[in-house]
């Protein structure tokens, strides 16, 4: 892997003699080759490089007896770093109910992570509501009614005819009524430059001010995930990521471009289909994953 | 591309990164770059519009796969079977083609061999009904299979011109999974010989190099007949296909560019790279 092509590029290297900044830079040329590959975007990886340069340059690499696997540890460890701290919950509002919002693209996973994130809460002693705001998808609603009856957790629905904004407001005071302590929000699957959807969203959080807007992000994104969580950033007040679809062996770099162009954290990632596949995140494991 | 019409080295690094963000693929972009550029000094063309403008015929000849047939066939009943991971677009994709093929006048019946996913049934159903289309389906939890051998006894019974099976989204890794659509694959040539088959890959323009992957194990399993490229209408540029294309030989036939009924139109390589290149 990775680590292979570094020492590989070292041991070249270190046969001249005393190694050189250039050197360094062209040992890190197999991390920003790795990073690419595993689709962190362009400008992302840039820094990222720019960064582990510096670090290695002050931190002597140069002399180092073993310059490959002071590389190594650097670019894992500020990679880890990164992909930030493991604080995989959904802290309360300070007056119930607390309101979640989950965003992104189409297909991302954000109706069937809403009920993963339900389950999660009920087994975490909350009582959450369900609140089916998508109403332009054929049968999202069903969808979600589906997923709350396989939990018997209550799904909110008010049906295709209203706005979600009344149907967020609808579902919060059901809430209310209803001592359910935390509101979770389907909504539908738009573009970042879809102007009219993502001002409907704009409007939804200036209405109900969720304690979380969470942005789902697909981990098999390309190199447009960056524009996508920057565009999403600039427009709502993001708290957080949730990383999905990481069952299968696309290496994720999707997740280092979002997290490094929102500073969000990556809250949780779904890891299969059913209701039970949502797993903490692990920021070190990540790192492994994505460098392959 | 920058404002020097030179060809320094600035010239080709932008080229390899506008390559790159559009998700060809580092090896691709390099390789493309690489071979422009000794093709520009042995031609001994100067001007950086005129390299750009090789490299874009370049990549759409490589798009063009000869034995590229459209889907729909005049003389035989066409089966389209639809497959791919996750929330790609492919349940949207056949309503897109039902209603292309119902306007031409075929006589189109669908499949709803989805039977895992919640609400997928009615998903389609509710497509189905918008198109006033007859759709086969069976309970939530049935066996996909079942619903298919169902669906092709009634277009042979009705005399239909086209089926199109909607599948459940599936990951290539799951070996059960990528199994189970063998399977069905195996039943239609089996009970239906006579048809033809086309077997359509979904991909979403916003995945990145994990659709190589994709389009590599589905092609393995089942003998892919064409590529349905869509969200085409956001801003990721899908060069996946090119790299795809190179290495698999699957042609894209559609692309899809929104969620709308008519958001569907025919792959054109030229329009691909003009778009790549924007
Ligand atoms: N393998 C796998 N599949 C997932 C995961 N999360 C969601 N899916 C699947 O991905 C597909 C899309 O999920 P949805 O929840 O419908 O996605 P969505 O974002 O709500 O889609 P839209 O509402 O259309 O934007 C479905 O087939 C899900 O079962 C995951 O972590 N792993
Ligand atoms: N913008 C855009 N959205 C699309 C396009 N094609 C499909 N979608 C949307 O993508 C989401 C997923 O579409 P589906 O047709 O349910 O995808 P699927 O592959 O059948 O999903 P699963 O069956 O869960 O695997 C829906 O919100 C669609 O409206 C497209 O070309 N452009
Ligand atoms: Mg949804
Ligand atoms: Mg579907």
């Amino acid at each position: 892997g990775l680590t292979a092509k570094i020492q590989a590029a070292m041991k070249k290297l270190r046969g001249k003699g005393k190694l050189s900044e250039a050197d360094v830079k062209s040992a890190l040329r197999e991390v920003r080759l790795a990073l690419l590959e595993a689709d962190v975007s362009y400008k992302v990886v840039r820094d990222f490089i720019t960064q582990v340069q510096e670090r290695a340059i002050g931190q002597g690499v140069m002399q180092s007896l073993t310059p490959g696997q002071q590389v190594i540890k650097i670019v894992h460890e500020e990679l880890t770093n990164l992909m930030g701290g493991a604080a995989s919950k959904l802290e309360p509002a300070p007056q119930p109910p607390t309101v979640v919002v989950l965003v992104g693209l189409q297909g991302s996973g954000k109706t069937t992570t809403c009920a993963k994130l339900a389950r999660h809460l009920r087994q975490n002693g909350r009582s959450p509501l369900l609140v089916a705001a998508d109403v332009y998808r054929p049968a999202a609603i069903k969808q979600l009614q589906v997923l709350g009856q396989e939990m018997q957790i209550p799904v909110f629905a008010m049906g295709e005819k209203h706005n979600p904004v009344d149907i967020a407001q609808g579902a919060i005071e059901h809430a209310l009524s209803q001592g359910k302590d935390y509101v979770l929000i389907d909504t539908a699957g738009r573009l970042h430059v879809d102007e009219g959807l993502m001002e409907e969203l704009i409007r939804l959080e200036n209405n109900i001010k969720p304690q979380h807007i969470l942005l789902v992000v697909d981990a098999m994104a390309g190199q447009d995930a960056i524009t996508v969580a920057k565009a999403f950033r600039e427009k709502l007040t993001l708290s957080g990521l949730i990383l999905t679809k990481l069952d299968g062996d696309t290496r994720g770099g999707a997740a280092l471009s979002a997290r490094a162009v929102t500073g969000c954290p990556i809250k949780f990632v779904g890891v299969g289909e059913k209701l039970d596949a949502l797993e903490p995140f692990h920021p070190e494991r990540m790192a492994s994953r994505i460098l392959g | 591309i920058s404002g020097s019409s030179g060809l320094d080295a600035d010239f080709f690094a932008e080229m390899e990164e506008i390559l790159i963000m559009a998700d060809v693929g580092v090896e691709t972009s390099l390789a493309l770059v690489d071979n422009i550029r000794r093709e520009a000094q042995v031609g001994k063309i100067h001007s950086g519009e005129e390299v750009l403008d090789l490299l874009k015929k370049q990549i759409a000849k490589s798009l063009t796969i000869e034995k590229s047939q459209p889907v729909e066939r005049t003389d035989k009943p066409t089966i389209l079977l639809v497959v791919g991971v996750n929330g790609v677009g492919k349940t949207t994709t056949i309503a897109k083609l039902a209603n292309k093929f119902n306007k031409e006048g075929k006589r189109v019946l669908l499949a709803a061999a989805d039977t895992f996913r919640a609400a997928a049934i009615d998903q389609l159903n509710t497509w189905a009904q918008r198109l006033n289309l007859d759709i086969i389906s069976h309970q939530p939890g049935a066996d996909p299979a079942a619903v298919v051998f169902d669906a092709l006894q009634a277009l042979r019974a009705r005399r239909l011109d086209m089926l199109i099976v909607d599948t459940a989204g599936r990951l290539h890794t799951k070996v059960n999974l990528m199994a189970e659509l063998e399977k069905i694959q195996r039943i239609i040539t089996r009970e239906y010989p006579e048809a033809s088959l086309e077997t359509l890959l979904v991909l979403d323009a916003t995945t990145g190099q994990n659709a190589l992957a994709q389009a590599r194990v589905f092609q393995q399993t089942l003998n892919l007949s064409g590529i349905v490229l869509t969200k085409l209408d956001g801003t990721a540029k899908g060069g996946i296909i090119i790299p795809i294309s190179r290495e698999v030989g699957v042609p894209v036939k559609y692309i899809g560019i929104g969620e709308g009924l008519e958001d569907l139109h025919r792959f054109s390589p030229t329009a691909f790279v003009t778009a790549l290149f924007a």
